[in-house]
């Protein structure tokens, strides 16, 4: 298993990856992706050696070929499907960003209470009366819910999403959950991280 | 210094304090955050024995001084003035979210280069055009920015903003910003942190 911390490095790597293609340069040495991040050189390599191919050659590594082996670790493959629970100015900006889609993130629908919103497409996308997600959810196996709702409805929604067979929940409500042992949540804490970056200055 | 991830967990714990002053309850003790967050209960008391007074008492912790606590140890109420660049989908969101203000974030206007855009008001927060902005980075005082422009701007506006006296750029757009010594960049990683999510179901 890799931990967290070495899945955020490698998705930068994958950004920087991204960047040497678009500017058509086939190599990349491990220092530059060090000193880009700054960061220690044998954190990069140490990195690069759990995946199953590095594109490791005498001049550094192949762009293409790391990049590859990183998106095979990390399964961007692996199409993950989920609903969008609250149409908001979040929920709506998450639904645009057609990025989601190279990293394995599908977003099927949007499902909002507000009527209206009910019956709208954004991007593509239908938003849908929140009671019809039961149904949806085991007709389609969809079973990740991005939770972008006001906080003081956030449980109460998430309490609905587990009686819908929802099993994990993307929480963007700054309230931490009260789920079952089977419902897995991930908090993204928005101000934890820019609490971080200013607490330092 | 505290480390990052103390941070994280200090502002998760803010955020339960938070729902129990609106459920009007008084005591917390830390193995009732503990188990709302899945983790030790040392864990939580070795968090909070880094605040300068925890309101440590008999039955728990005091709810309102833990929670004014965290708010003192991590600067909430050191207001920190900032720009948003780039007032697309991403960005009005951010504007529009007034919880930002009781963490310390004020947000004193957006800029963009769509002059459709320029000239508009988002939740009282103007939109002006990108070009104005060293002349009010200087006369405000400000020196943080959230980038929110599309990921082929996000170098070039960034080395504008190095030019404008921008110290500290709060990066949305999934690229590796290269930038002098001086200036300090948080990456908002936001599929990095979903594959963190999703890699291990
Ligand atoms: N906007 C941001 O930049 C930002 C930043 C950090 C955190 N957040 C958090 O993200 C969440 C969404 O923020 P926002 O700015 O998009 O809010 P918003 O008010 O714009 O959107 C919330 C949406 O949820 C819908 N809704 C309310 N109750 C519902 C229910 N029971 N079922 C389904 N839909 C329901 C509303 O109709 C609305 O469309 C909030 O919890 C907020 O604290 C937002
Ligand atoms: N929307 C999301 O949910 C989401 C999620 C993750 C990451 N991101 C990243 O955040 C960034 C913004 O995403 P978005 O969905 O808001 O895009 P968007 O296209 O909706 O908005 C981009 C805005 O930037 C403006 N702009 C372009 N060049 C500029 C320049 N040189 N100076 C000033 N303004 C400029 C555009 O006019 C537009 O208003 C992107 O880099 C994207 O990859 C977005």
């Amino acid at each position: 298993k890799i931990s967290d911390k070495v899945i955020n490095r490698l998705t930068l790597y994958h950004c920087i990856l991204d960047d040497y293609i678009n500017n058509n340069i086939e190599f990349i040495a491990s220092n530059q992706i060090a000193s880009l991040l700054n960061i220690d050189d044998s954190q990069v390599r140490k990195d690069i050696s759990i995946l199953n191919n590095s594109g490791k050659c005498r001049v550094g590594y192949i762009v293409k070929e790391l990049k590859k082996s990183i998106e095979m670790t990390l399964g961007f493959s692996k199409t993950k499907k989920a609903f969008i629970v609250g149409a908001g100015n979040l929920g709506m900006a998450l639904a645009k960003y057609d990025n989601f889609t190279s990293y394995g993130l599908n977003i099927v629908a949007l499902f909002d209470n507000d009527t209206k919103k009910i019956g709208n497409t954004v991007n593509n996308k239908l938003i849908l009366d929140i009671n019809k997600l039961p149904n949806l959810s085991r007709k389609t196996g969809v079973d990740i819910a991005i939770l972008t709702v006001p906080r003081t409805y956030a449980q109460s929604t998430a309490d609905f999403l587990v009686k819908s067979d929802i099993k994990y929940i993307w929480n963007f409500a700054p309230v931490v959950l009260s789920v079952p042992k089977d419902v897995q949540v991930w908090n993204e804490n928005l101000m934890g991280n820019f609490l971080q970056f200013t607490y330092k200055i």
